[in-house]
């Protein structure tokens, strides 16, 4: 089964 | 003092809708040189990106930078007051607490106001740098859409599989599977119909439907959507307005 990624794995936040 | 007026409201709504179903509050930053908005849904899987550039106006004047923190709800309500073909000008002081919607029938003396309430909106800003992908797509978007809506009736995943000459729409689910084969090709006729697919590395991906189904609804405001896809990072998924665009970026899902 495929596991959703959050965006915070890509993107950090300001 | 913020003033954009947008020819026709229609312009407006198609934006508001094309995202008002995947974020709720969103703060919208006009300056000198335009609107922007980011927003990131309730899961954090999808990024709604917007910027309207002030070409997008037919006026626009913003002499200081306000942001407006708005319910897309609300701003639904009131947009659904206004004709398609009305003018729609927003207006908002420096320091706001409302910004006031006026519409106005071009072809009759006929003035609308709405004054919608702002929402102080504590939102986090993700910062996207440039990324590298491996494949950029540019299709028509009511073909996307269409794949999009008819795959995802098969799973709540779908998977985008691009190598040199192909690209291939799977889903496979409890009653039954389905695929959607696409060549890239150039329509002289019509440049809007082509399908033009640069790859440097193949790709397969896999995506949540639900997400598919509201980056989609984008689909009402341009003739074509642009894909950007790595096998490292979201995928980028735009809608170009005359000036300006609507982008979402989404999360993958990964085999663990």
């Amino acid at each position: 089964q495929a596991r959703q990624m959050k965006l915070n794995e890509f993107f950090p936040s300001t | 003092m913020l003033e954009a007026k947008f020819e026709e409201a229609s312009l407006f709504k198609r934006i508001i809708d094309g995202f008002k179903d995947c974020v709720q509050l969103v703060n919208f930053q006009c300056k000198e040189d335009g609107i922007i908005a980011q927003a990131v849904d309730d899961s954090r899987v999808l990024l709604v990106s917007l910027e309207i550039g002030i070409e997008a106006f037919q006026n626009y004047r913003c002499d200081h930078p306000v942001t407006l923190g708005i319910d897309l709800t609300s701003l639904s309500k009131i947009l659904r007051c206004g004709n398609n073909t009305d003018n729609l000008t927003l207006i908002a002081d420096d320091t706001p607490d409302s910004v006031l919607l006026l519409f106005e029938d071009t072809k009759k003396d006929r003035i609308a106001e709405y004054s919608l309430k702002l929402m102080d909106i504590d939102a986090e800003f993700l910062k996207i740098e440039d990324l590298a992908y491996d494949c950029t797509l540019k299709m028509p978007s009511p073909e996307f859409s269409k794949i999009v809506r008819d795959l995802s009736q098969l799973s709540d995943s779908i998977n985008i599989m691009i190598t040199k000459e192909t690209i291939k729409f799977v889903a496979d689910g409890d009653i039954g599977s389905g695929s959607v084969i696409l060549k890239p090709f150039v329509n002289m006729d019509k440049p809007q119909e082509s399908i033009n697919l640069n790859m440097d590395q193949p790709v397969d991906l896999t995506f949540g439907s639900k997400y598919l189904l509201d980056i989609v609804k984008g689909s009402a405001l341009s003739d074509n959507v642009g894909v950007r896809l790595s096998s490292e990072a979201p995928a980028l998924f735009q809608f170009d307005l005359k000036s300006g665009y609507l982008q979402f970026f989404l999360a993958p899902k990964f085999n663990d």
